[in-house]
């Protein structure tokens, strides 16, 4: 554990609140894309399968099982409990087309040909995608909440974090993990838009709003 | 031995 990484998983962590308490606080999930949530439950879901055989940490296996409960308690808020404020006719990115690749190259790229493995490699590439519903959302609806925004800020931030805590794990333990630093690298770059039009708007006062 | 194997990261 470094300082980067645990700014990271605390960044991660705030995200994940935001958007509860967001959508619990207004009693709406207008402005969210419940397919982004879909795709980060499955995320969780294939990742923390270790959870049943392998224990690193206390502080492990809180946070995993806090993703899970959390993402799953997101899900169930926009399709059920507050369903009727979900906003599903922009909410249309087909997610088999990051389903599907992510697949191809969790069987082309693993550290090993076991189902844990090849379900933790999907679970890598699939997170690096995930958001993609949801930036396409603010892009079809052309703004995007604060408090959405400041989830995205806090949840792209997370990634940005652990590169720079692989960056050290490498000088320092000679850690290097080519799956997660990819596909990690991937995921930041997509939120490179986003970062900017937040710092340039929503940290100066005003509403997200994407041009045409 | 994977490099990786045990997934110490979240």
């Amino acid at each position: 554990m470094n300082l980067f990484r645990l700014m990271g998983d605390v960044s991660h962590v705030l995200a994940v609140f935001i958007l509860l308490a967001k959508i619990w606080r207004t009693r709406s999930a207008a402005g969210i894309s419940g397919r982004s949530q879909i795709l980060f439950t499955i995320v969780y879901l294939a990742r923390y399968m270790d959870l049943f055989f392998s224990f690193i940490s206390l502080y492990n296996t809180v946070m995993k099982l806090l993703f899970i409960s959390a993402s799953c308690a997101t899900v169930y808020l926009i399709y059920f409990k507050f369903r009727a404020t979900y906003d599903g006719n922009h909410d249309t990115f087909r997610i088999e087309f990051v389903l599907v690749p992510s697949l191809l190259l969790a069987f082309i790229f693993h550290y090993s040909m076991s189902f844990f493995e090849l379900a933790w490699s999907f679970s890598i590439f699939l997170e690096a995608v995930a958001i993609l519903p949801q930036l396409f959302m603010v892009t079809k609806t052309g703004e995007a909440e604060n408090i959405t925004s400041h989830y995205l800020f806090a949840l792209g931030s997370y990634r940005a974090l652990y590169i720079l805590n692989w960056i050290y794990r490498y000088y320092t333990e000679g850690h290097f993990d080519p799956i997660a630093v990819c596909a990690g690298i991937v995921q930041t770059i997509l939120y490179c838009d986003f970062f900017y039009l937040y710092v340039t708007k929503v940290l100066q006062g005003r509403k997200l709003q994407v041009l045409p | 031995k994977a490099p990786n194997s045990f997934h110490d990261e979240l």
